[in-house]
């Protein structure tokens, strides 16, 4: 493993801190959409259905788990939790995601590496990841005061992104057939979908402002 | 070949 491709885990692995921390702390999902955190626990079931399959390494095993669990904790919490679902801003997280699943979904039927129901499962988490966070973003924009640490959390799943594109070309020059296309187009992507947010994130910190979104 | 490559990342 490199130094980029730790990294980037441990961006993904910091994100989910900062947004169960917030969440656990101040008892409020203020900012948080829902409907991104449900995409998310429908894109690591898809792809970590390997956990009963292969066995790669208990750091892999591990960080599989903490992702799964994690995340549906915080859709527990902003579900079902006495105090935090009251906070839920249920009328501006209004992205219907039905447009990205069945999309990406459809993708993965046709564009895979092998068509079985493990590799389309496994092909649609990757498209599915790539536009996960776009309901995020929306509410983001919809959202007048967004906190630091809801920025925080995005900026850190972003670097993530980015730090995976690194990894991948120091693999693609290191490992002689380290090739996988269908991978890096979504996480060139992915990573093209938070730039306008990096801007945004990184001017509000120069200026020492408060973060907002243009609508 | 590659393909369990592939799948050792998150």
């Amino acid at each position: 493993m490199n130094i980029f491709r730790l990294a980037g885990d441990m961006m993904h692995l910091f994100s989910i801190i900062v947004l169960l921390l917030k969440i656990n702390a101040t008892r409020s999902c203020r900012g948080v959409s829902l409907k991104t955190q449900e995409l998310y626990a429908i894109v690591f079931v898809c792809r970590y259905l390997d956990l009963f399959t292969s066995f790669i390494s208990l750091y892999n095993t591990t960080m599989k788990l903490i992702f799964l669990l994690s995340t549906f904790t915080i859709i527990y919490w902003m579900r079902f939790h006495k105090v935090i679902r009251v906070t839920y801003d249920r009328e501006q997280d209004t992205f219907r995601y039905q447009f990205l699943i069945l999309p990406c979904f459809l993708l993965a039927l046709v564009l895979n590496n092998e068509f079985s129901a493990m590799e389309v499962l496994w092909t649609f988490s990757i498209y599915l990841e790539a536009v996960a966070i776009l309901p995020q973003l929306v509410l983001l924009q919809r959202t007048n005061n967004i906190d630091n640490l809801t920025g925080n959390y995005v900026f850190l799943l972003g670097s993530y992104r980015a730090l995976y594109i690194l990894n991948w070309i120091y693999r693609f020059m290191t490992e002689p057939n380290y090739r996988q296309y269908l991978v890096w187009i979504s996480g060139i992507v992915q990573t093209i979908v938070y730039i306008d947010f990096f801007y945004y994130y990184i001017r509000s910190w120069r200026n020492n402002e408060k973060l907002s979104l243009p609508a | 070949p590659g393909q369990e490559l592939v799948k050792d990342e998150l």
